[in-house]
């Protein structure tokens, strides 16, 4: 909140809308302003009446640099939007930066999302520190109920719950880094860094850099699923191979490979598969191992085909690291395998558990 | 000497961030020292995006510091 958790004495707001951008179509501006009140809306006993003439509470505008409040934009990229907590005059207002390229998809920034973010601030939001919040103060594009469970906490402080709730689901908050807890959805190298999936989120740990960034999946590749069942790299192709459901996508660096998604199903594994559970390429054999369940599978990259013999139990070939994994990686001649908040080192030359360490300290944790 | 043209950018990339959206205060504020501010503010905005809290501009933190965002600051009045 700001300080004095500012808010309206009523529930019944208006807004309008002053000008519009000429980067969208005027009704597709209406859209966006009025989904991102009605995401507000759902979770308080909020209403928005839309004015055409006079004084709203929320006042709408599109500007360039000083567009008239002495608080100037800045040109294309940086700052994209600002609004004022809720009072009188210019508070409650929402400025939209024109020389920002406005877009209802991913291409450029999405309205839509800087709106709601900002009607959170109109509303008397402050900025969340919970990277998944809306309320977060950098640009992430992302799909699905944009409100986190901070959000919906923090506006509900304000004003109360809908006292007809429409029965949406605010997403988790993002997974703490170093929760004790904390277990992991797919893990990969990518050109020297490694990545780390979990929920609607990966972390990027860079060997320059200290500490991990959190990142959204959408945010990255708007293209992919939510969330990540496993991932591997093959330093050999430079690909990254990720996957999601009965799909894979493949990644050269940070773009998405021409022809993908496609059916994991390619790679020669049966139909009745519809889920991995972790995939792990091993560069001194060139060849990857895909789990489910409590089996796997070992496909040769090179001649692009399942090896025979295949699947065998994870159990009698891995003991020690038990019937399931949540993710795998192979790094520094070690298989790394995580299940729960556990993360095995495990020596496949010496087919042994070397060390069991917390899952959270492949967050440097 | 001069600071080589990348660093002074980046300076004032990062003064005009904190005084925008942390309230760093313009100019020496009578005794206190100018760098002390700086350190505290940019551990301030370190804390608040989950860096690494060292006082000191990196590449992290320039990095955050570059991102589109909104114009609202993170901390303090906005009125």
């Amino acid at each position: 909140h700001f300080p004095r958790k500012l808010k309206w004495n009523t529930n019944k707001l208006t807004f309008r809308i002053l000008d519009y951008t000429p980067d969208l179509q005027k009704s597709d501006v209406d859209k966006a302003i009025r989904k991102a009140l009605n995401l507000w809306a759902a979770v308080t006993p909020l209403t928005f009446k839309k004015l055409h003439t006079g004084t709203a509470d929320i006042m709408i505008s599109f500007g360039s640099g000083e567009h008239g409040d002495y608080n100037p934009f800045d040109g294309p990229n940086n700052l994209l939007a600002h609004a004022y907590p809720p009072g009188q005059g210019i508070g409650g207002d929402v400025h939209f930066d024109e020389d920002e390229n406005w877009t209802k998809d991913s291409t450029a920034y999405n309205l839509f999302i800087v709106a709601a973010h900002e009607l959170g601030h109109a509303l008397g939001m402050g900025h969340s520190t919970d990277a998944g919040a809306l309320m977060y103060p950098t640009y992430s594009y992302r799909t699905g109920f944009l409100l986190s469970e901070d959000d919906v906490k923090g506006i509900q402080e304000l004003y109360g719950p809908n006292p007809n709730p429409t029965g949406v689901t605010p997403s988790p908050d993002s997974p703490k880094q170093c929760d004790p807890m904390l277990s992991i959805d797919a893990v990969t190298g990518l050109r020297g860094e490694t990545m780390v999936f979990k929920d609607r989120f990966y972390w990027r740990l860079h060997p320059q850099m200290p500490e991990p960034d959190q990142i959204l999946i959408k945010s990255t590749w708007p293209s992919l699923r939510n969330k990540v069942d496993a991932a591997y790299e093959n330093p050999e192709k430079d690909q990254v191979i990720i996957f999601s459901g009965i799909r894979m996508w493949a990644l050269n660096g940070y773009d998405i490979v021409e022809g993908y998604p496609k059916y994991i199903h390619k790679l020669g594994l049966p139909k009745k598969i519809r889920k991995l559970d972790a995939a792990v390429h091993i560069s001194d054999t060139g060849k990857t191992l895909l789990f489910t369940d409590e089996e796997y599978w070992s496909y040769d990259e090179a001649t692009g085909r399942m090896d025979s013999g295949y699947p065998r139990s994870i159990e009698k070939d891995f003991p020690g690291i038990g019937d399931k994994i949540d993710a795998a990686v192979y790094q520094y001649g070690f298989l790394y395998f995580f299940r729960d908040n556990l993360r095995y080192e495990y020596s496949y030359t010496h087919k042994k558990v070397w060390r069991v360490l917390p899952t959270n300290s492949i967050l440097n944790c | 000497l001069p600071l080589p043209a990348d660093d002074t950018d980046t300076w004032l990339l990062a003064e005009k961030y904190l005084r925008r959206f942390y309230g760093l205060p313009v100019g020496l504020q009578g005794s206190r020292k100018a760098a002390g501010d700086f350190q505290k503010t940019i551990k301030q905005m370190q804390r608040f995006f989950k860096l690494k809290v060292t006082g000191s501009l990196n590449e992290e933190t320039v990095e955050v510091m570059k991102q589109a965002r909104c114009g609202v600051p993170d901390v303090g009045e906005y009125t």
